[in-house]
C-alpha cells in the first residue's frame, strides 16, 4: 500500500511505543523518531510507496544512535597497541548488581582464549564477600588476583595490579570496582580518583539491560564524571529487549562492545548492531 | 524525580483557569510523560491516562465539587491502584517460629536485604537464623556470613554442596533442633534467577514446598524498566509471593517499573531498600508514599 503522511505518522507513533516497550529511554525514543522523520524529508512521494523506504529510514536512525562507525574490536586493540611493554588497563564501572564482577570473569576467559595474559585488581574493597567472589572466579580461571584488604584504597589496589603487570610483562589489567549509585557524590569522587591515579586505557560501563530509563541517567552521570569509552549490557538472556543499548550509546556516543547473555564464562557475545536492530524492530 | 514532576503537575492543575477538554488533554500528556520517565509500564500509563480522562470529563459530576480538586483526587486513586492498594498484612508474629523466603532476579539485592531484614527483626527482639541456599554464585555464603557476623546473627550454609534443596532441609533442621536456642525467625536467601530459566524457576518452586515459609518475598530492583511486570508475574505464578521489597531507591531510579510490577502482581510492597548498609531499610506505606508524591 502507498505510504501517505497520515499513515506515516501512525507508523512513527507505533515505532515510538515499540521503542518505549523495549526499554529505550523516553528521550532517546523521541530522538529516534525525530531522526527518522529527518531521514524521510525530501523523499519522493513515489519512493514513499515502498515499505522499505520507511524501514530503512528507521534503521538508519538507530545505527546513527548506536555510533556504529566507532565500533572496535577489543582483542585486536590490545594486540595491536603501540607500546607492547605497557599493560593495557581496563576499568570496569556501573551501579550496584549490574554484573561487573561476573563480566570481568567472562572477559578474562575471553582474553585467555585469545592468548592475552591478564591480571585482575580487586578494587571493590567495600561490599561483603566482594573479594571472595572475585577470588573464586580467578581461581577457576587460573588467573592472578591482586588484592589488599576490605576498606583498602581502591586506587591503590589498581595501582599495585598495574605495577605487577608491568613488572611481569602481563598484557592486560582489569580493575573491578564496587557498585555505586550516581546520586552518591563521594563514590563518584572515589571513581574519579581511581581513574586519575591509574589512567586506565579503557573505562567500560556495565549496564543492566533490564533497567529502564534510569540507565540513561546512570550513563550520563558516569560519562560526565570519568568519560566512558565503551559499554557492555548484561542479562539479555532474561528476555530483556535491549533498548538500554540505545540509551547508553546515545548519551556516551561510544559503542556497545559486548552483551552478557548468562552467568557462564562463555556467555559474552560481541555486540552486532545489525542483529540488534532486527531484534528491536523486527 | 517522580515526586517533583507529579508535584509540579498538581500545581499546574490547581492553577488552571478552567478544566476543559484541551487543558485535560495537556495535563494527561504531561502525566503520561512523567510516568513513562519513571518506568511505569507503558500499558499502565495509557490505562491510567484513559481512566482519568473518562472520569474527569464525566458530565454527571456534581458541579459543587471543584473540578480541579476532583482531578487531583482521581489522580491520587489511580496512583494508589498502580501501587497495589493497602498495607501489607503482618505475617511475622512472635511466639511461634516464622520462616521468610527471599526470591528475585540476579543482582536485585536479595542477599543484602536478608541482612537488613535480620537487623530489622533482631531489633524487635526476634532470635534470628539465616540460611544461604545459593549454590551458583561464587562467594555467596561469604557475603551472607560477613553481613550476619557484623550484626551477630547466626547463619548456616554449605558452600561445597550443589543441591539447594539439601541445604534448605539441613539448614531448617539446624535451626529447629536446639530447644533454648530456638530461632523465632528463619530467613532463607536464594540464588538469583529470571523467568526464562525454567529449571531455576522449578527449583524455586521446590524450595518453597520444602521450606513452607510464612512469607515468600520477591525482591525487585528499583531500576527495573518495562520487563518488571512480566518478571514479577512469573515469580508470582511460581511461588506464593506474599510481599515485595523494592531496592536501590536511594539511587537515581524513580522506581515506577518496580512499583507498577508490585501492583500488577497483586502483592503489597512491605519495605524499600535505600542503601547498602544493614540499616538502610524502610517500611513502605502506599498511601503515605502517594501522599508524599502528590505533596
Ligand atoms: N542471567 C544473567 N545473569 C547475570 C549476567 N551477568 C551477571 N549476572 C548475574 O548477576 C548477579 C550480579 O552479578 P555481579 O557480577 O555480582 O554484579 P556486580 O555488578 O559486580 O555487583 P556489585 O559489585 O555488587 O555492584 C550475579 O548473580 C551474576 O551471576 C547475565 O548476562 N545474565
Ligand atoms: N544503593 C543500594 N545498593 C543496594 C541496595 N540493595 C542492594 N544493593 C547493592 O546491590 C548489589 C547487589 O546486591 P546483592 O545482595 O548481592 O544482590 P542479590 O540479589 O543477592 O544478587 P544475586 O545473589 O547474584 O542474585 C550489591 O552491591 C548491594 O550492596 C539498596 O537498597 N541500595
Ligand atoms: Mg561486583
Ligand atoms: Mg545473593
Amino acid at each position: 500500500t502507498t505510504l501517505t503522511e497520515k499513515n506515516t505518522n501512525k507508523i512513527l507513533k507505533d515505532l515510538e511505543l515499540t521503542l518505549l516497550k523495549n526499554d529505550v529511554a523516553v528521550h532517546v525514543a523521541e530522538k529516534i523518531v525525530e531522526i527518522t522523520q529527518k531521514n524521510l524529508e525530501g523523499t519522493q512521494v513515489g519512493a514513499f510507496s515502498k515499505k522499505n523506504t520507511l524501514q530503512n529510514a528507521i534503521k538508519e536512525a538507530i545505527f546513527e544512535i548506536l555510533n556504529v562507525e566507532n565500533q572496535f574490536n577489543l582483542i585486536e586493540t590490545i594486540k595491536n597497541r603501540p607500546n607492547k611493554n605497557k599493560p593495557y588497563s581496563i576499568m570496569v564501572l556501573g551501579v550496584n548488581g549490574t554484573g561487573k564482577t561476573t563480566t570481568i570473569a567472562k572477559i578474562v576467559h575471553l582474553f585467555k582464549k585469545n592468548n592475552i595474559s591478564v591480571v585482575v585488581a580487586a578494587s571493590d574493597t567495600f561490599r561483603a564477600g566482594a573479594i571472595e567472589q572475585l577470588s573464586k572466579h580467578m581461581d577457576a580461571l587460573n588467573t592472578r588476583l591482586i588484592k589488599q584488604s576490605y576498606n583498602a584504597d581502591p586506587a591503590s589496589v589498581a595501582y599495585d595490579a598495574i605495577d605487577h603487570a608491568f613488572a611481569k610483562k602481563i598484557n592486560s589489567v582489569i580493575i573491578d570496582t564496587s557498585g555505586r549509585q550516581v546520586t552518591n557524590k563521594n563514590l563518584l569522587e572515589e571513581l574519579k580518583k581511581i581513574k586519575r591515579v591509574n589512567q586506565p586505557d579503557l573505562s567500560i560501563f556495565i549496564g543492566d539491560s533490564l533497567a529502564g530509563n534510569d540507565v540513561l541517567v546512570q550513563a550520563e552521570v558516569f560519562n560526565n564524571a570519568i568519560q566512558i569509552d565503551a559499554s557492555i549490557i548484561t542479562k539479555l538472556d532474561a528476555d530483556s529487549k535491549g533498548g538500554a543499548a540505545l540509551s547508553i550509546a546515545y548519551i556516551t556516543k561510544k559503542p556497545i562492545i559486548y552483551i552478557g547473555v548468562g552467568q557462564g564464562y562463555d556467555d559474552l557475545l560481541p555486540f552486532d548492531p545489525k542483529w540488534f536492530v532486527d531484534i528491536l524492530i523486527g | 524525580n517522580l515526586g517533583k514532576s507529579l508535584d509540579s503537575l498538581i500545581r499546574k492543575i490547581r492553577r488552571l483557569p478552567e478544566v476543559d477538554k484541551d487543558s485535560i488533554n495537556a495535563i494527561l500528556q504531561e502525566l503520561q510523560r512523567a510516568l513513562l520517565l519513571a518506568d511505569v509500564n507503558v500499558e499502565m500509563c495509557l490505562a491510567v491516562s484513559n481512566n482519568i480522562k473518562k472520569r474527569a470529563t464525566d458530565e454527571k459530576i456534581n458541579l459543587k465539587i471543584d473540578r480541579r480538586e476532583f482531578i487531583i483526587k482521581i489522580l491520587h486513586d489511580e496512583l494508589i491502584n498502580i501501587l497495589g492498594g493497602e498495607d501489607a498484612p503482618k505475617r511475622i508474629k512472635t511466639g511461634k517460629q516464622s520462616i521468610i523466603l527471599l526470591v528475585g532476579i540476579q543482582g536485585s539485592g536479595k542477599t543484602t536485604t536478608v541482612g537488613k531484614l535480620a537487623n530489622f527483626y533482631k531489633k524487635k527482639g526476634f532470635k534470628i537464623g539465616v540460611i544461604c541456599t545459593d549454590t551458583w554464585r561464587p562467594g555467596a555464603y561469604d557475603q551472607l556470613a560477613q553481613t550476619c557476623d557484623s550484626i551477630s546473627v547466626n547463619h548456616f550454609g554449605m558452600p561445597d554442596e550443589k543441591n539447594a534443596l539439601k541445604i534448605a532441609k539441613k539448614g531448617l533442621k539446624h535451626f529447629t533442633k536446639t530447644g533454648k536456642d530456638q530461632k523465632d525467625l528463619i530467613i532463607v536467601d536464594t540464588a538469583g534467577r529470571h523467568k526464562k530459566e525454567t529449571e531455576l524457576m522449578q527449583e524455586m518452586k521446590k524450595l518453597e514446598n520444602i521450606i513452607k515459609p510464612n512469607e515468600t518475598i520477591l525482591v525487585i530492583d528499583g531500576t527495573l524498566g518495562q520487563q518488571a511486570y512480566a518478571q514479577a508475574l512469573a515469580f508470582a505464578q511460581t511461588t506464593h509471593v506474599g510481599s515485595i521489597i523494592i531496592t536501590k531507591l536511594d539511587g537515581s531510579a524513580k522506581g515506577g517499573g518496580a512499583l507498577s510490577a508490585a501492583g500488577a502482581s497483586g502483592a503489597p510492597i512491605k519495605f524499600i531498600g535505600v542503601g547498602e548498609r544493614v540499616d538502610d531499610l524502610e517500611e513502605f506505606h502506599a498511601s503515605k508514599f502517594i501522599g508524599t508524591l502528590l505533596g
